[in-house]
């Protein structure tokens, strides 16, 4: 998965 | 969630934290860059505006709640409550300098070319560069305080963990994300030189200018 909008990481 | 992200969350809370008391316990924020410090309440804010489109687990919420407010707490520390402590003669880096490349950057690299993912890879960017005053400031006065020097070692392994969490995410979970990671690669190598000096030096670390 590149790039996606809905980051999860801090 | 593995090990390395966890720990290297920990590592940047306790790097948080550590600078908060360090401020607080002393009621002095001398040799702190409170230049570095509006830069971290900028990252945090430009990255964290997620909070209010997307819910990803208690845990991320809750944590960027705590960046955000320990970023601004500590810079209200600097420049209000403590403000006569305040090493300004030092604290000369010009800011706009890395503002307006990385603002120019995030707009030409992006992901997507929409107004969060904008400001979400302006942060990314931005932080990689956010201890440049620190570090300036450090150069300038000569030496740290030993606890200013685990605060940045703290941070610095914060990025370094984040790495490994890359790795193993793009082993385990076929994910990468170009842009976070080669901005953390560059955050981590700023940190090099630091690390260098903390582990032979020790306590007192000062970085030739």
């Amino acid at each position: 998965i590149i790039g996606r909008t809905r980051h999860d990481e801090l | 969630m593995n090990i390395f992200r966890l720990a290297g969350d920990l590592s940047h809370l306790a790097a948080i934290i550590i600078l908060l008391l360090k401020i607080w316990k002393t009621r002095s924020c001398a040799g702190i860059s409170g230049k570095s410090q509006i830069l971290f309440a900028l990252v945090f804010t430009t990255r964290y505006l997620d909070l209010l489109t997307s819910f990803i687990s208690l845990y991320n919420t809750c944590m960027k709640i705590i960046y955000i407010g320990c970023a601004y707490a500590t810079v209200h520390l600097i420049y209000m409550k403590f403000k006569a402590t305040y090493d300004g003669n030092h604290d000369t880096f010009r800011i706009e300098f890395l503002i307006v490349p990385v603002g120019g950057l995030s707009f030409l690299v992006n992901h997507d070319f929409s107004p969060l993912e904008i400001l979400w890879t302006f942060s990314i960017y931005l932080e990689s560069v956010a201890i440049l005053p620190q570090l300036f400031l450090i150069s300038k006065t000569g030496e740290a305080e030993t606890i200013t020097t685990h605060y940045l070692f703290c941070l610095g392994v914060y990025r370094a963990l984040y790495l490994f969490n890359w790795i193993w995410r793009f082993y385990f979970e076929g994910f990468f994300d170009m842009i976070a990671i080669v901005a953390g690669v560059v955050q981590t190598i700023l940190y090099c030189d630091f690390f260098y000096l903390y582990v032979t030096k020790g306590e007192k670390v000062a970085i030739p200018s």
